[in-house]
């Protein structure tokens, strides 16, 4: 039998307690390339998490009392479901028209992509990104680009910031990550940062939605 | 964590051979 | 012989040593190296040296010590035990190099052979005992490859002191002689007392010889072959002879530099120009996860 290592969060610990199937696997789609990916769901907080995957050639690990092969070391991190959800809301928003939000987040591949509509606080993310209409009790939304390139530009700041706290090095120049200049931060050049950061949430947006936020 | 793939899932006696160290 | 220290540790090199006479630090000394356990796929190598003043030469002699290999073990630890009675003029030093010493040396990555590692060990005793402020003014080796080569190094190494390197010195010099029975008392008891570290199960103390053509000691070590972790330390792993047991019942294991790995073959420069419609470059993770190893997990 496969067993897997893990990397979580520590109150993961308790979803997995608190209630049945309190954590769950789920394939979504990777807004980036529109393939499949594995995220993490806390049924409990209804928070999502990314699971990415540390992966080098020739590793095993000993657990407990076996060895198992592969050495991979998963994390869980959390991620932004906006982002998730904008890769359907871009593609609706192609048809122009303010649209119920369980008709847009629809996918015969990727069906878990409904579990993104339990999340908490739900409109007020999808403010960030989408015009909204109310008619009658329902609510209609229509993505929008330019709301949400300015809240792609907070995630760059963020990032930006993020980068700089944890000395993160975004020069061009290839450096030992064992040598520690007296400034990291000075020694890169703001445009750096943000180029960085830029590529760094492209990991998560559409292609062409990079493209435009790199102009912006 | 080993820095060899041992090409195999399956029990091991780490404890006989290895003590853990922190 | 007090061999605690070597129960302590052995998976290294452990140093051994006699006080060193008065008259051995104000006559002329002749000093004799040799070894025991070079041919055994188990246990520790042992190299030994044996000092006595020039003058005291025949009293050497007159213990009758002679080539350990022509001895019994109880013979040989009645020698030893009179060496150290009569021991106001003999004196010892010896390193104990352990089969886990030995393996991880032969088989690193700079490789490392059990001749060099004999070599090394012989200077580092001669010169322990120069450093001990032992009066030697010969020295008397049995040989370890080509004699002439490796008489030239030594010599070169110690420029005071005549050496001689010869086959059979053991047989030769009585200096030699008793470095032999020092080193052959010792492999035997450090065998004989052999503390494993590993928690074996059913552990057979019957191993034969320990020499690699005795059925006995092929049949310990397919015996106590572990798939996932081989041997016990007690094994030399670079002896074939383990190596083909190790072959046959252990699992594969690949590391960085196996040499049977697959390489991706280098592609066409143009592919970096053009795009080859057969030749699909998939979208690479930013250089933040690239770099630190990580990619999107797809599958469990």
């Amino acid at each position: 039998v496969r067993q897997h290592v893990f990397l979580l969060p520590e109150h993961l610990k308790d979803a997995s307690k608190k209630m049945k199937s309190g954590l769950m696997f789920v394939k979504l789609v990777n807004p980036c390339s529109g393939e499949g990916a594995l995220y993490l769901f806390d049924m409990c907080l209804q928070q999502l998490f990314e699971i990415k995957v540390f992966k080098e050639k020739h590793h095993s690990w000993f657990i407990n009392q076996s060895v198992q092969s592969g050495g991979l070391l998963h994390f869980a991190t959390p991620v932004d479901p906006l982002f998730l959800l904008l890769h359907y809301l871009t593609k609706a928003g192609k048809e122009g028209k303010f649209q119920p939000l369980a008709q847009v987040v629809m996918d015969d591949i990727f069906p878990n992509c409904i579990l993104l509509l339990k999340l908490p606080e739900l409109e007020k993310l999808l403010r960030h990104v989408t015009e909204e209409k109310e008619i009658g009790n329902k609510k209609y939304y229509k993505y929008s680009k330019e709301k949400t390139l300015k809240w792609l530009e907070k995630k760059v700041n963020q990032t930006v910031a993020a980068l700089k706290s944890n000395n993160v090095n975004v020069g061009a120049r290839v450096q030992s990550a064992a040598f520690f200049p007296g400034d990291q931060v000075s020694n890169d050049k703001e445009e750096d940062y943000i180029r960085y950061a830029h590529g760094l949430i492209s990991d998560y947006i559409p292609r062409e939605l990079s493209d435009d936020l790199s102009k912006y | 964590l080993l820095p060899c793939e041992v090409l195999v899932n399956r029990p091991a006696p780490v404890e006989r051979f290895f003590t853990p160290a922190i | 012989m007090d061999l605690s220290e070597l129960e302590r540790d052995n998976t290294g090199r452990c140093r051994l040593s006699s006080p060193v006479p008065a008259v051995c630090r104000k006559e002329p000394c002749a000093l004799g190296v040799d070894e025991a356990g070079r041919g055994p796929v188990l246990g520790p190598m042992v190299y030994a040296i044996c000092y006595c003043p020039l003058s005291r030469l025949t009293d050497l002699e007159a213990l009758k010590v002679a080539d350990s290999k022509t001895l019994s073990e109880k013979e040989r630890d009645r020698l030893f035990a009179k060496m150290e009675e009569d021991g106001d003029f003999v004196g010892w030093a010896l390193d104990v190099l352990s089969p886990n010493l030995i393996s991880t040396s032969m088989l690193g990555r700079v490789k490392y052979n059990l001749n060099s590692l004999s070599h090394d060990t012989a200077a580092g005793l001669i010169q322990y005992a120069l450093d001990q402020k032992v009066n030697v003014t010969q020295v008397f080796v049995d040989t370890v490859g080509m004699p002439e080569a490796y008489q030239a190094r030594l010599q070169q190494r110690f420029p005071g002191i005549e050496v001689t390197v010869k086959a059979k010195a053991d047989a030769l010099y009585p200096v030699v002689s008793a470095a032999s029975i020092c080193a052959k008392v010792t492999r035997d008891q450090a065998v004989k007392n052999w503390k494993f570290l590993e928690k074996l199960e059913d552990l057979d103390p019957d191993y034969g010889s320990g020499y690699p053509n005795d059925p006995k000691t092929k049949a310990w070590l397919r015996k106590h072959v572990e798939p996932v972790f081989g041997f016990p330390q007690f094994v030399r792993f670079s002896w074939s002879t383990a190596q083909t047991i190790l072959e046959e019942e252990a699992e594969d294991v690949t590391w960085e530099d196996s040499a049977t790995e697959e390489q991706e073959g280098p592609g066409r420069i143009t592919s970096y120009f053009f795009h080859e419609g057969a030749r699909a470059r998939p979208r690479v993770p930013h250089r933040y996860f690239q770099e630190r190893g990580l990619e999107a997990a797809t599958t469990l």
